[in-house]
């Protein structure tokens, strides 16, 4: 799993 | 979207409203850390740039009610209802957690921008910021139930967030290990409070710290 940044989350 | 993200976010904005409805109606902020407070408009300003240049409906009206409802609540705390507060009570050093936070967010963000910089500054900030409130209510040994219903919700805000990333984790192929570790040491840090919250207030009994 790629570690990223969840830019969909508050 | 699932139902412990969308639960967290509830939770947030049930927090946001115990904490404005507390204070027009009994019409004092006494209770409240003025330096948490500050701290929140700081973390929602860093990390919701993106309003810029990111548009979705449920996410953009959630950060600017976040961004709007705490700066007002900056406003009656430093406008209307001013007298009610005690800054000899709220004395936490706010400086070593912006410092922190900053120190963090310069060594391990995604990127080295300054848009992504500051959204893992709010990150950690936000882990912590709730600290100067805990310790106020800690250097007082009690606080009033409707400021124990908002820490609470705060809280359990973060705390829902966790299983919104185990989740997220099993079913995706991303992973954002920055969020989960800070949003754990935060359920962390409320950890003591919510075991007080449940034993004391719960049962009807005021909280007071033993």
């Amino acid at each position: 799993k790629e570690a990223v940044k969840l830019h969909d989350e508050l | 979207m699932n139902i412990f993200r969308l639960a967290g976010d509830l939770f947030h904005l049930i927090s946001i409203f115990i904490l404005i409805h507390k204070m027009t109606t009994s019409k004092s902020c006494s209770g409240i850390s003025f330096k948490s407070q500050a701290l929140y408009l700081l973390v929602y300003v860093t990390r919701y740039l993106d309003l810029f240049w990111t548009f979705a409906l449920y996410n953009s009206t959630m950060k600017i009610i976040f961004i709007g409802s705490s700066a007002y609540v900056l406003h009656l705390m430093t406008g209307p209802f001013k007298p009610t507060h005690d800054p000899n009570i709220d004395t936490f050093k706010v400086r070593y957690l912006i410092g922190g936070a900053a120190i963090l967010a310069l060594l391990f963000p995604y990127k080295w921008t300054p848009a992504e910089v500051l959204w893992t500054f709010s990150i950690w900030l936000e882990s912590v910021a709730i600290l100067p409130q805990l310790f106020m209510v800690q250097r007082t040994g009690a606080a009033e139930t409707i400021t124990t219903h908002y820490i609470f919700a705060l809280g359990a805000y973060r705390a829902l967030y966790i299983p919104n990333w185990i989740y997220r984790y099993l079913t995706s192929t991303f992973w954002d290990p920055l969020s989960i570790i800070a949003g754990v040491i935060q359920t962390v840090l409320y950890s003591d409070f919510f075991y007080i919250y449940y034993t004391k207030v719960l049962q009807g009994r005021k909280f007071e710290l033993p």
